[in-house]
């Protein structure tokens, strides 16, 4: 079972088109393992992005150096999925 | 669980439970509702619908949910209601209306294999599990397997990626079995896919950014939609094409079934916005499916009133 462990979920608010267009940079490091559960299109529309683990710092570093805002979804996304497991176990037993 | 009034729609099911779920709805309203198969996934699993029918050779509106696996809400949201269109049929006078003049097919589970992977391997798998011929990658992104503008922009080519669309258009045997159960029914006038997240009804185009021929109607319908829909929770909804709204994308199913002449061909992206994405709490299920209802009532409606 693949799991997610320290896994954030970052949602990320692009104020111009530039902005736009570095995340969309940012999608192509494929070696980040980037998860975009939304892409980044428009300013309209935020950009939703699952992080692994090892990725969060260098993540976190391009966006702040781009100034780019974001904040924290998802602090531990295996957390959530626990907890997700444990009440659909519970509603079984139910 | 076997009883349809008693089955637990407020929580998360496994593929098996959900199957119980359909057999309880069928076993329950014999008259109205059946099940049919159209086909099978890759890994052999059924593909189920319910079909919602009062009479012989009507028109009829597809409903299709679960096409992106992790998109568990919308699952549990087009199970539900599965159920509350049997228990409204002869007490809702809209839906009595509807049913007496057009079917209704209702695909709970468009990607079944990957339903079951989601739940016992991989919590965020959003493709089918095919595997691809020349690649350690699996999965076709069901979604940009459709035969429109397939190849085009915003579906990859790459076999590792979450949207690869697949070597040609229908390979997926998924997208395969509805696109041939659409061409034989030919009275297919509604067309509505079921995704999540981020609280959308959308519209064709997404293979192209030009508005569709129907744009002033079918943007009336949408937002008529969203109000129906906002009315009991509040719940804020976008309306518009995909490419507008979203980004561009090809080879989705709603611009393949209005090219090939279903103008009413929506997509709703239920569902959050800012909190849980994918992993929307269960005791979100019922707002969620009661909304949706809404929504897909009104949009039901207009196809009932509108013959083409």
């Amino acid at each position: 079972v693949k799991t997610f462990v320290g896994h954030q979920v970052l949602r990320i608010k692009a104020s111009n088109d530039d902005q736009i267009k570095e995340l969309q940079a940012l999608e192509g490091l494929t070696h980040l393992e980037l998860d975009f559960w939304t892409e980044p299109a428009n300013i309209d529309n935020p950009v939703d992005v699952r992080v692994p683990f090892h990725s969060l710092q260098s993540v976190k570093s391009y966006l702040e150096f781009n100034n780019i805002e974001y904040s924290i979804m998802i602090n531990d996304l295996q957390t959530v999925i626990d907890s997700e497991k444990q009440e659909m176990e519970t509603d079984n037993i139910k | 669980e076997r009883n349809s009034a008693t089955f637990n729609y407020a929580t998360y099911h496994t593929l098996d439970n959900l199957f119980k779920g359909l057999d309880a709805i069928v076993l329950d309203f014999k008259s109205l509702v059946t099940k049919q198969q159209i086909g099978t996934s890759t890994e052999g699993r059924p593909l189920y619908v319910l079909k919602f029918s009062t009479g012989a050779s009507r028109p009829a509106i597809w409903i299709d949910a679960g096409i992106h696996s992790r998109e568990w809400i919308t699952q549990a949201t087009a199970l539900w209601v599965g159920y509350k269109l049997a228990t409204d049929y002869g007490k809702d006078a809209s839906i009595t209306s509807l049913l007496n003049k057009f079917d209704v097919y209702l695909l709970v589970v468009t990607n079944p294999d990957g339903y079951v992977y989601s739940h016992t391997a991989d919590r965020m798998w959003r493709k089918t599990r095919a595997p691809n011929s020349g690649s350690r990658c699996i999965g076709v992104d069901p979604n940009r397997n459709w035969n429109a503008g397939f190849g085009g922009p915003g579906a990859s080519s790459d076999p590792c990626s979450d949207s690869y669309r697949g070597p040609s258009a229908e390979s997926a045997v998924e997208v395969k079995n509805i696109a041939n159960f659409i061409r034989s029914h030919g009275k297919i006038k509604g067309f509505v896919s079921i995704h999540s997240y981020s609280q959308l009804l959308l519209f064709p185009y997404g293979y192209k950014c030009t508005n569709p021929a129907h744009y002033t109607e079918l943007n009336t319908v949408g937002r008529s939609a969203a109000a129906a829909l906002s009315s009991l929770y509040g719940t804020q909804y976008k309306v518009g094409t995909i490419c507008s709204t979203i980004y561009q994308a090809s080879g989705g199913s709603i611009d393949w079934t209005y090219d090939i002449g279903i103008k009413y061909s929506f997509a709703f992206e239920l569902r959050d916005t800012g909190r849980y994405g994918f992993l929307l709490p269960a005791t979100q299920i019922l707002p969620t499916a009661q909304e949706t209802y809404l929504g897909l009532k009104k949009i039901m409606e207009h196809v009932r009133d509108n013959p083409y």
